[in-house]
């Protein structure tokens, strides 16, 4: 793997227990959206762009496109770059979310790592005449989309030792 | 205190609890 953190947070000591907490911006993806014009008038178009600086592989990822409209169906797309029919997105008003489809989970083991991602909700075209919108995602590597989530997780103080999810930990310094 | 490093039993992952209360679970 690329990344050597599995976890990062805020810990509490409590009597017999440390409680772990995910730092404030788990969550928190930063992204840009770039307005353009592209093709032709009767559809909007879409490229999504992940951190290149990883072991990212778009082949992982399915994009969920809301559009807010009367029609309203997310779509889901397993490539980052697409198109749909302005009439199912006539004000330009959507947001966007993904989902990770191979986590690292052995069969009949739990996933502690997160699989769906809110990107944003209700963006609204900056620009009325924008057809293209170029979407990039500027934290969202492999440390970023595989860390677990920490968040309540209770760490066993026995003696120098911790145990965690079954596992005992020693004090090397 | 509980700052410091601990390592797993089998080697492969190290906890780490900083004074400033930030922890890292790494892999090793």
């Amino acid at each position: 793997p690329m990344c050597d953190t599995i976890a990062s947070g805020i810990w509490n000591q409590r009597a017999g227990f440390i409680e772990l907490h995910n730092k404030p911006d788990f969550n928190k993806i930063n992204y840009s959206i770039v307005e353009s014009l592209r093709g032709t008038k009767d559809s909007v178009y879409f490229r999504i762009i992940l951190p290149k600086d990883d072991a990212l592989d778009y082949k992982n990822f399915v994009f969920n496109l809301i559009p807010y409209s009367k029609y309203d169906q997310v779509l889901k797309i397993n490539k980052p770059e697409f198109a749909i029919p302005n009439v199912r997105i006539p004000r330009i008003n959507f947001g966007l979310s993904l989902q990770n489809i191979e986590p690292n989970v052995d069969f009949g083991k739990g996933n502690f790592q997160r699989t769906n991602f809110m990107i944003f909700e209700n963006y609204q075209a900056k620009d009325n005449n924008a057809n293209f919108f170029t979407i990039t995602l500027n934290n969202f590597n492999q440390c970023f989309y595989e860390a677990m989530d920490m968040e309540g997780q209770i760490i066993g103080i026995e003696g120098k030792k911790l145990v965690w999810r079954g596992n005992r930990y020693e004090k090397i310094n | 205190g509980i700052e410091g490093k601990y390592q797993k039993e089998n080697g492969k992952e190290l906890l780490i609890f900083n004074a400033d209360k930030t922890f890292y679970c790494l892999r090793n």
